[in-house]
């Protein structure tokens, strides 16, 4: 279930719509201080279904839309899109690749894409469930967050190595 | 205790201490379940042993030391339950060079089993990724994504 | 309000601008106290904003970001408050070449005045200092003082 | 006031008898990780009377003294002197060089040394109350610890303020 590609617009720094190709292996995400790199790490978690606004340093769920700059005004939603590859079928679907969207408007409405089909923000969830990329797994490190697991209490860690298992 | 826990700890347990030994060339690491009247209210704690050094409390341990620790806990527990894929934001951020190398050389080991993703400004991990991608800001406030080679990303972070 | 704080408070405030433009070569970054029924309910608040950004939330800041923010407000007060020495362990760990290019400079301007100690592992930061001391472990868990000179440092994080 | 020398002798990893003469301007202290740079900066911390063993990153206050090592056993005690340049009088003595002196014992017995005379830990304390080096001064920010005053509550830095103001 690796990752070929991520697509961002309208997300945080991402004002142009933007897609980038990965490749298996090792990839390295390189730019000056404030850039946008973590923000590409947030999109990932954000389209696969984080609903903490705190965890995506934000306020607000809906502070994910770009809001302005010198160079550009406001745009009113935004919308990434995940695509992996499924060859796998590590994901419980029948499709060599597996594409997830999540839009969100300044409104606040959101939708949710599975292979460009509506679904609820929970079935994205379902999805991903025993993939290994769920709520509290190891696929994601945030900047600042690696030794958190060493200042986390035995019962916390505990319950971290239980969601491995 | 629920078997398969204790299976996949035990397996963990074995690999943290492996990691670590590779990662520090040398001293010891244990995982630990803390005592408890039942089973389910058992903790997890960390006896860690830089080489050369005394077991102490984790917090007695260097910026680094505990970085390091902390990135080869997430190794082990990776080699027993693989990822699909996993994206590390500048874990690195406290190592020295010699760490950053080691560390650097382990992601891409892993890497031929789990996708990697890296965001860095460490020389030692650009120069082990297969692929390398540039983000700057061409225009105010706007992201872009720019392709970049080792020896272009190298210039970017040597001001 | 207390006269005197009153008083340090805009200076600081004023310092603090100054600071932010010059670290982040633009941008614009205020102090401001809140509203409370007391005067002495009051507390600060910083409203920033990098250059060609708009201002959000401190939280949505990059990393390198809220660590330069917060080393301006540090020199801002530094400024204003002057200290017999100032001891810096690591404070720009999260800034890229460029950043710690410009705090390095920063540093050793004051420096005139004040006298800075500063633990780093970044080499923009070690070809400001006025004087290098080396910390090894020849012994194993035994700390060494070392004298080193520039390009023995640089050897050092160069791996 | 500025910083002469510090002395080390069975604090934290400084097993051996270590001076470090410090210069006016700028100095960087280097080297690799978990070498013992940041042990120097607890030692000042501590020999200005810092009275929290978590600030120290210990859990009781004699966990400064050096446990042991594959190379040296255990020490007994810890002591650190910090020499300061008084000739501008910011510390109220008249003494053109003061030297401040820390020791504890692993029984726990704890001496304090103003310029060779045995003080209280308060006098300690009450002399640098003023010279902007006390408890919540910015003289000393620790490793990690930068961005910490982004993340106080409004009334929090307030207070930090008025310390400094
Ligand atoms: N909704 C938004 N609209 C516009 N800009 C935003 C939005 N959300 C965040 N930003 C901006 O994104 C920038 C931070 O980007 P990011 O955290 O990705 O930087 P980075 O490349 O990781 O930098 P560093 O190397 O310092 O960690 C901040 O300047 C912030 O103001
Ligand atoms: N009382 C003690 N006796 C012996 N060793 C100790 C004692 N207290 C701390 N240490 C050791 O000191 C080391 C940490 O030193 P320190 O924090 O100064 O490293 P550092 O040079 O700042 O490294 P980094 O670059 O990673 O921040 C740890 O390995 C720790 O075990
Ligand atoms: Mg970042
Ligand atoms: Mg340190």
């Amino acid at each position: 279930m690796q990752i070929k590609r991520l697509e961002l617009y309208g997300f945080k720094t991402f004002a142009k719509r933007t897609t980038i190709d990965f490749t298996s292996g090792m990839s390295a995400i390189v730019g000056p201080n404030g850039s946008g790199k973590s923000n590409i790490v947030d999109a990932v978690r954000w389209v696969l279904g984080e609903q903490s606004a705190k965890t995506l340093r934000g306020a607000k769920m809906n502070d994910v839309i770009f809001k302005g700059s010198d160079s550009q005004r406001q745009l009113n939603f935004a919308e990434v899109t995940l695509v992996f590859d499924n060859h796998n079928q590590t994901l419980p679907l029948d499709y060599r690749e597996v594409s997830v969207t999540r839009r969100v408007y300044r409104s606040g409405e959101s939708e949710y894409l599975l292979n460009k089909q509506q679904v609820r923000l929970q079935d994205i969830h379902q999805l991903f469930l025993d993939t290994g990329v769920g709520k509290s797994s190891f696929s994601i490190i945030g900047q600042g967050q690696v030794a958190r697991i060493l200042d986390s209490k035995p019962q916390e860690r505990r319950a971290i190595f239980e969601e491995a298992a | 205790m629920n078997q398969r826990f204790q299976t996949t700890f035990t397996q963990i347990q074995t690999a943290f201490a492996d990691v670590f030994a590779q990662m520090f060339g040398g001293g010891t690491a244990r995982l630990v379940l803390t005592d408890a009247e039942y089973e389910d209210e058992r903790g997890i704690e960390l006896h860690v042993q830089p080489p050369g050094k005394k077991m102490q409390h984790l917090s007695l341990l260097s910026g680094g030391e505990r970085a390091l620790t902390a990135i080869c806990l997430l190794f082990a527990i990776i080699r027993v339950r693989p990822v699909p894929f996993s994206i590390l934001d500048e874990v690195e951020a406290a190592l020295d060079e010699h760490n950053v190398n080691r560390f650097a050389k382990y992601v891409h080991s892993y890497s031929q089993d789990s996708q990697f993703i890296v965001v860095t400004h460490r020389q030692g991990t650009m120069e082990m990724a297969d692929a390398l991608y540039g983000v700057t800001m061409q225009q105010a406030g706007i992201s872009t994504l720019v392709s970049v080679r080792l020896d272009e990303a190298q210039k970017m972070i040597q001001s």
